[in-house]
């Protein structure tokens, strides 16, 4: 369903020239709940990216559901990215002149089919984060872990095929992060959603189905997680 | 040395009015490690902001060092702000437009007595981060941990008395979390820095001296800590 075959990608400004990724390959299937993990500055983040279509390899081929990327047209990018890509930003990267509300619901209005009820869709999945009683409130006007929560809630809204979480429990107490990490396993198994989570948390990691270790911009290790 | 007597913190924005601090009592003495831990939006991040002076109480006191803050002129506080205290925002803000280097560096531009080789000490403390071969990366050219541990070099480039880490390891890997720790806590022994750092990793609050626990905007805990 994913499939990565001899990626690389190199960022060069003119003066420096860095690879992150130096020939990775991956295979996932349809439904598998995978951890990503490895040391900060291995490639996690740009993996990600370049799965999520908001990046393009330097070398080597990306399949997605058996097409490879670099030839769909900007259309059906824009359609994987908006509709069947969920995509938690290590950063978050909520828009700052909107509520919390209006950054969920945001996606649902790039939709070609327009919905129902989007912002009770909106709302739901807000609660599903218990950040709704905290609808009205701007990014600013929330604790750290308060915004990465409405990410997520945003990530999940249009009810994408592929879940792409970087970190997505960075930010949160224990208790939270057991409840995030819930709410993404009960979504695996309820709708075969696929979801691959970069994650620094162990006990995050063993409780996914399957961990892949990143080091130095390759794949280390790749195999069945024991379950901690 | 550090002393809130009653500090209530409320945002109002004209609708919603939300009572982030309820009344906290809590002394620290110089030279002290404290972790503060607590659930997402239990007033963690506020607390760090009124002890760093970038944020005033609704009500209540506090003391630095003896002084009510509350009688600071603009110019005490700013002093504080620049030389006394080193902040590590759970958000990191790293000027985009400045590489590391630059980014780590310019406190030390903001200091009434120029020193004589800044470059140097920055250069230092990003060693200390083992972030010295990627001083001429840019944020944006940084992975998440990356741009954290350079947040952090900044943070201690003026050698402040008083040192506050918001999440100062929620980007990084167990090893790096590891560094980042021992690198503070040897800063706390040798030269008395006090430290406060806001953590959600249990590991982390462990190694600190004493741990409080803030929940729903008032302390419920202050104990020493046991060493995990
Ligand atoms: N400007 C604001 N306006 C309204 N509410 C605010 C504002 N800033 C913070 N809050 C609220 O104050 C509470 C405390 O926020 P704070 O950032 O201190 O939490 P925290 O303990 O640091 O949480 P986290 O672990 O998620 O970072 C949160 O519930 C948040 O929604
Ligand atoms: N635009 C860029 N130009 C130069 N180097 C870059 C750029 N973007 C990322 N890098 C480098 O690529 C490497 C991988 O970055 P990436 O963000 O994928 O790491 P990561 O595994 O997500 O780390 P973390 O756990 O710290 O988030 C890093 O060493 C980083 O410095
Ligand atoms: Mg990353
Ligand atoms: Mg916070």
């Amino acid at each position: 369903f994913i499939h990565l075959d001899s990626i690389e990608k190199t960022f060069s400004n003119g003066k420096l020239s860095y690879h992150a990724l130096k020939g990775v390959n991956l295979s996932i299937d349809r439904g598998e709940l995978v951890a990503l993990v490895g040391p900060s500055g291995s490639g996690k983040s740009t993996a990600m990216h370049l799965m999520g279509l908001l990046d393009t390899p330097s070398k080597g081929r990306y399949l997605l559901d058996g097409l490879p990327t670099s030839q769909l047209t900007s259309d059906e990018r824009a359609h994987w990215r908006n509709e069947k890509i969920g995509f938690i930003f290590q950063q978050f990267f909520l828009l700052p002149k909107f509520n919390a509300l209006n950054n969920v619901v945001l996606p649902l209005r790039y939709r070609k089919e327009k919905l129902e009820n989007p912002i009770q869709i909106a709302r739901d999945r807000l609660a599903d984060v218990s950040m709704l009683p905290y609808e009205a409130h701007r990014p600013y006007e929330l604790s750290g872990g308060q915004q990465q929560r409405v990410a997520i809630a945003r990530a999940l809204v249009s009810n994408p095929d592929i879940i792409l979480a970087d970190e997505p429990t960075g930010a949160l107490d224990s208790k939270t992060s057991a409840d995030v990490l819930d709410l993404l396993k009960e979504i695996n198994q309820a709708r075969q959603t696929t979801i691959i989570i970069v994650t620094h948390d162990h006990h995050v990691a063993q409780q996914c189905d399957r961990i892949i270790q990143i080091h130095d911009g390759l794949i280390v290790d790749d195999s069945v997680s024991t379950g901690g």
